[in-house]
């Protein structure tokens, strides 16, 4: 009864020089961070 | 021809596919530990993200429902408003009816990112939208076995990652499956005995608090912790990241990662990558600092070498090692 989906480990490499440079720019920031920074309510 | 291995720094992010409307219209989205809203960009979404994205074409489905409800969310990479809305949702074989889920209309940060929404796989509190998360659904309609959720994160090949619902596949792992009991019901964050290298406690001295969080790629602890693992290390910093040279990888000690008495070792070729200028860096980043509790976010980084099991029947995580 295991439901299976199939990720992708994404391969930006294939991306345009320049749309990596701007998810270089983003990592520096970010570095795909998706943890919520505040909780709901809060505002 | 001369080839040469390309390394694969960016390449962090783990999506899958779902499929949501009838008739069905497909998303590639992140399957999230770290929060509890599903969200796909609406057609009526006007960011520059939702150019080169997926859109969900509400008037083309038969099953959709609007709401009144807005909701914003704040992301530590960006953040998005938009409208609740409700439809089918089916992730494989799965389908959750009348599923609550956010449209998007504006973002900021999320710009070029390599999927087109987020599956929050949290407990309910950490909705913005208000509603049921999908996995909750799930379990209420009887779709799944059992109420757990695991993920295989491949460490080197582009596929042959998943996550599975409804129990658990042990040919992903070898050995013994160890549980953890959450500190709390309602968030996946367990309590952390200690980190140490070469049998040397290095932070998380006095015990701490772990996220386990399949929507983070690198490992993020204090700064000022996390400085003393990378001058442990003898990093460098370049920019932002700290790097080794990547002739010295194979050197460097292993961390170990100690969490209701058993070590989770984290080997430097895990921590450790190669990237294309042919540096190495390494994969830790800063978190702001808490006053009251020491946080460590155990992310992708970390369940590369260990499959993760999210139990919400028990309220625990099982960690073992992956294959």
């Amino acid at each position: 009864c295991i439901v299976k989906i199939p990720l992708t480990r994404v391969n930006i490499m294939r991306k345009t020089r320049s749309e990596k440079n701007m998810l270089n720019d983003f990592l520096k920031k970010h570095a795909y961070r998706l943890y919520l920074t505040s909780s709901p309510g809060s505002n | 021809i001369s080839t040469h291995p390309l390394g694969n720094i960016e390449d962090m992010v783990y999506v899958g596919n779902i499929t949501i409307g009838t008739p069905p219209q497909k998303f590639q989205v992140v399957f999230d530990t770290g929060s509890s809203d599903l969200w796909v960009p609406s057609i009526s979404c006007t960011s520059q993200f939702c150019s080169s994205h997926a859109l969900f074409r509400h008037l083309e489905s038969s099953t959709y429902w609007p709401t009144q409800k807005t909701f914003s969310i704040e992301y530590g990479s960006g953040r998005m408003k938009g409208v609740v809305a409700h439809d089918t949702v089916r992730i494989g074989d799965l389908v959750s009816n009348d599923q609550q889920f956010g449209l998007s209309l504006e973002h900021s940060g999320f710009k070029g990112m390599p999927f087109d929404g987020i599956l929050g796989l949290n407990y309910p509190n950490f909705s913005f939208t208000g509603g049921t998360p999908i996995f909750d659904n799930l379990m209420n309609q009887g779709a799944i076995s059992e109420p757990v959720f695991a993920f295989y994160l491949s460490k080197s090949k582009l596929e042959g990652s998943v996550v599975m619902f409804g129990g658990v596949d042990k040919s992903y792992y070898q050995g013994a499956l160890n549980w953890v009991p959450l500190i709390q019901a309602g968030d996946w964050r367990v309590h952390m005995d200690r980190i140490s290298m070469e049998g040397q406690v290095i932070a998380c001295s006095g015990g701490c608090e772990a996220i386990v969080d399949t929507g983070t790629s690198l490992i993020h602890g204090p700064r000022r912790l996390l400085n003393k693992i990378l001058s442990f290390i003898g990093a460098t910093p370049r920019g932002s990241k700290h790097y080794v040279s990547c002739s010295a990888v194979n050197t460097l000690p292993s961390i170990d990662f100690t969490i209701n008495g058993i070590n989770y070792t984290l080997p430097a070729q895990a921590y450790a990558i190669k990237d294309s200028t042919g540096d190495c860096y390494i994969f830790f980043k800063q978190i702001r600092a808490s006053r009251t509790t020491e946080t460590w976010i155990l992310s992708d980084v970390f369940l590369r070498q260990y499959f993760s099991v999210f139990d919400r029947g028990n309220d625990r995580i099982g960690l073992a090692q992956a294959v």
